[in-house]
C-alpha cells in the first residue's frame, strides 16, 4: 500500500486545516528552516498511525493541540497581542485531528482519522466509522504498520538507538 | 515462541550484511575492499534468545574493528540504519518516515544514502524524508516545504514535484 | 556553599539572555523582534538551589514557548548553546572545545553560530571546532584536516592558515 | 592562556607520533571525513587535560592505545594479513601518550603531558617532571580549566544535554 495524503486539522504548529498529497512519488523529502514545523509533521504521520503520545516530545494528548496565543502558561507576558485579547478567551482550538488517505495493494482506499477530544482523548475512526484503538491498531497491522515498535518510524536524534542490545525487543515485537 | 523469533533473526541476519555493503559501497579501482564493509548479528542466549540481547557488529571498510561503540558518528549512523533496513525487510511496511538521520553524515555517506533510498524506494516501498541537506533532497521525486507564517502564527506547506524537472544531462 | 552557588547562578543568570539574543538576531527589518528571543533561569529551590534543579527557559524570536521540550531540534542546540557560553562567562576556561554542535542546524543558525564564534574568540577565548559544514569552517583562522592513510592504518592531520588567504572583498 | 601545540603518541586512530600547532589562532576548525579521527584529536585533547575516561567511548585506558592489527578480538577475522603475521606478536603499541603545550597568559609555557603505562595507569608530567593527578588537576584548576565538569569541552551528540535540570551540578561545580 501506500500513503496517499494527509490532512491536518489544529495540530501542533498547524492551525486550521493544512493538506498535502503524496500523488505517486516513491521518494519524498519534507525541508525547511529549524522550527518550521517539519518534525510536527512526522509527529502528525506518528499520530495518526496510533504511537503513543510519549514519543511526540508531549506529555498529553492536549499538548499536541494547536495553541496560538497567549495562554495561562504566558500570562506574564506582555506585549504586541493586545489586539486579539477580546477575542482571545477561546484562541486556544478546541479539538484536533490527523487523518491519512491509505491506498491499499488492492486499491481500496482506507481513510484513517485520529481525533483528539475536549475531554483529552482519542477517538479512532475508519472511513468515517468510529472504531477502538484496538481495531485501528489491527487494519494497521495488517499493512504492516506496527504501532507498538516505531518499525518505520525514525524520530529526530533517534537513528543510533536501533543497534543497542534492547533492539532484540523489536525483532520480537515485529514477530508476534 | 522461539519459532516465530527465529524466524525473524533469520531472515534479519542474513541480510544485514548486503545492506550494509550497499550502504558503504566505494565503487573504488583502487581498493579490492571496494565492496563495502561487512555486519552480522549474535545472539547473547542461543536457547532463549527473546530474553536477552543481540548482538550487532559492523565493520567500516577498510577498517579493523567490529565493535560498534569505537565507530565514529557518522560509521554508527551508517551502520545503524542499515539495520533499521534490514529488520525492515522482513513484513516490510509499506513506507518509511526518517527524519534528519543524516545529521553526522559527511558528503559521501549522503550520497551513498541517497542512492540506496532512490534505488530502494518504490510502489512497494515509499520513503519520507526530513532532511536539511541538499545533495539528498534535491533527488526526491518530490519536496514539501514547510514554513512558519508568522502574521498566521502557524505552519504552512508548500509542495513541488521534481519529476516535471528532469535534470539535464 | 549557598553564597558560592549564588554567586554563579546570579552571573549566568543575568549574562544568559543577552547571549542568546546575540545567538538569534535576525538583523530584519520587518519585525520590531529582530533583537532576537529570549531566555531565563529559575530555581526550583530558593533556599537550598544546589539541592535542586534550575529550570531553563528559552524563547525563540516571535515565538510564544517556552518549554524547552516543544522546540525544534535546531532551535534547542542555539539555547543550549547559549547557556553554554553563558555558564562559561563566569570563570572563563581559556579555549572551546566543540564536537559537531551545529548538527541540527539548518544555514541560518550556522551562520549565527559563526558569526558568535568569530565575534567571540581572541586571544583571551580560542575556539576549536570540529564540524562538517563549510560555511562554518571557511570563517576560521586555521584549518586542520584530518584523513585516514589507509596504507599506515593511521589517521594523519594536515594544517593549513586560512589568514594568508584573504576574503577579497 | 592558550593552546599551542598538541602531540600524540600511538592515542586512539593516530599511529607514531602526530604534531599539530594552533599557532596564534583564535578560531581553528578540525575537518576531515566521517570516521577520520577528528573526535578522537577532541578525545586527546580532552584525555590530556585529565578527563575521565568514561567520556571517551572506551571502557578502559587500555582501549585508547593505537591498534593496528588483528589482534585476539579479530582472531577469526583471515585475509589480507598475511604478511604482517609474522611481525604482528607486537603490532599492538605497548605505550602511548598525549602532551599539551599551553601558554599561560603571563607568558611560561606549561606542557602537560599524560601517559598510559603498560600496565594500563595514567602517569602525568608537567614540563617533564612527574606529578600526581591531583596536582595535575589543580594546575589546570588555575587556569580555568575544570577536567571534573567538562565546561569547555561538548562531545560528540552532547550539546542538548546541558539544558537538562541536572546542568545544576555543572554550576555547582563551577563555583566550588
Ligand atoms: N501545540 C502547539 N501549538 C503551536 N505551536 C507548537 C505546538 N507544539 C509545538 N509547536 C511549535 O513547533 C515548533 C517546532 O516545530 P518542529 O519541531 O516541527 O520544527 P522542525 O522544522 O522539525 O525544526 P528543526 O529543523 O530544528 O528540527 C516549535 O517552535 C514549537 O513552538
Ligand atoms: N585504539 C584505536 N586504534 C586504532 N583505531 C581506533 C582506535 N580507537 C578508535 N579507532 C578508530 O577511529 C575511528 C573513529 O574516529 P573518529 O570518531 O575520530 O571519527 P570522526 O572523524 O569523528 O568521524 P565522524 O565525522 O563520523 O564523527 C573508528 O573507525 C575507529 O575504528
Ligand atoms: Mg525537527
Ligand atoms: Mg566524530
Amino acid at each position: 500500500g501506500r500513503l496517499v495524503g494527509l490532512e491536518l486539522h489544529n495540530f501542533k504548529s498547524y492551525k486550521g486545516t493544512t493538506s498535502i498529497g503524496f500523488g505517486t512519488t516513491f521518494f519524498t523529502s519534507i525541508i525547511g528552516p529549524n522550527g518550521s514545523g517539519k518534525s510536527n509533521m512526522m509527529d502528525a504521520i506518528s499520530f495518526v498511525l496510533g504511537i503513543k503520545t510519549s514519543n511526540l516530545r508531549s506529555h498529553n494528548l492536549k499538548d499536541l493541540i494547536y495553541r496560538g496565543v497567549r495562554n495561562r502558561q504566558d500570562s506574564e507576558q506582555q506585549g504586541d497581542d493586545d489586539d486579539d485579547d477580546h477575542d482571545d478567551g477561546n484562541k486556544k482550538a478546541s479539538r484536533a485531528y490527523v487523518m491519512c488517505i491509505y491506498e491499499k495493494s488492492d486499491g481500496e482506499i482506507l481513510k484513517l482519522k485520529r481525533e483528539i477530544t475536549s475531554n483529552g482523548n482519542s477517538e479512532y475512526r475508519i472511513n468515517d466509522r468510529i472504531v477502538s484503538a484496538a481495531e485501528y491498531s489491527d487494519i494497521l497491522k495488517n499493512e504492516n504498520i506496527l504501532n507498538k515498535t516505531k518499525n518505520c518510524l525514525v524520530f529526530q536524534g533517534d537513528v543510533q538507538k536501533i543497534s543497542a542490545p534492547l533492539e532484540l525487543t523489536k525483532i520480537i515485537e515485529v514477530v508476534s | 515462541r522461539y519459532a516465530l523469533f527465529n524466524q525473524a533473526f533469520e531472515h534479519i541476519s542474513s541480510h544485514i550484511d548486503s545492506i550494509y555493503k550497499e550502504l558503504t559501497r566505494t565503487n573504488s579501482v583502487i581498493s579490492p575492499l571496494g565492496g563495502g564493509g561487512s555486519a552480522y548479528l549474535t545472539l547473547e542466549d542461543e536457547d532463549e534468545p527473546y530474553l536477552a540481547g543481540i548482538k550487532y557488529h559492523a565493520m567500516p571498510p577498510m577498517k579493523r574493528f567490529r565493535d560498534m561503540e569505537l565507530l565514529s558518528g557518522g560509521e554508527k549512523t551508517i551502520a545503524a540504519l542499515a539495520l533499521l533496513f534490514a529488520i525492515h525487510s522482513f513484513h516490510p511496511s509499506p513506507f518509511f518516515v526518517l527524519d534528519e538521520v543524516d545529521a553526522a553524515l559527511d558528503n559521501a555517506n549522503v550520497n551513498k544514502l541517497t542512492n540506496y533510498i532512490v534505488n530502494n524506494s518504490n510502489e512497494h516501498l515509499q520513503f519520507i524524508v526530513i532532511s536539511l541537506k541538499n545533495s539528498l533532497f534535491e533527488k526526491s521525486d518530490a519536496l514539501i516545504g514547510i514554513f512558519r507564517d508568522q502574521e498566521e502564527n502557524s505552519s504552512k506547506t508548500v509542495t513541488l514535484d521534481l519529476r516535471s524537472y528532469p535534470v539535464e544531462a
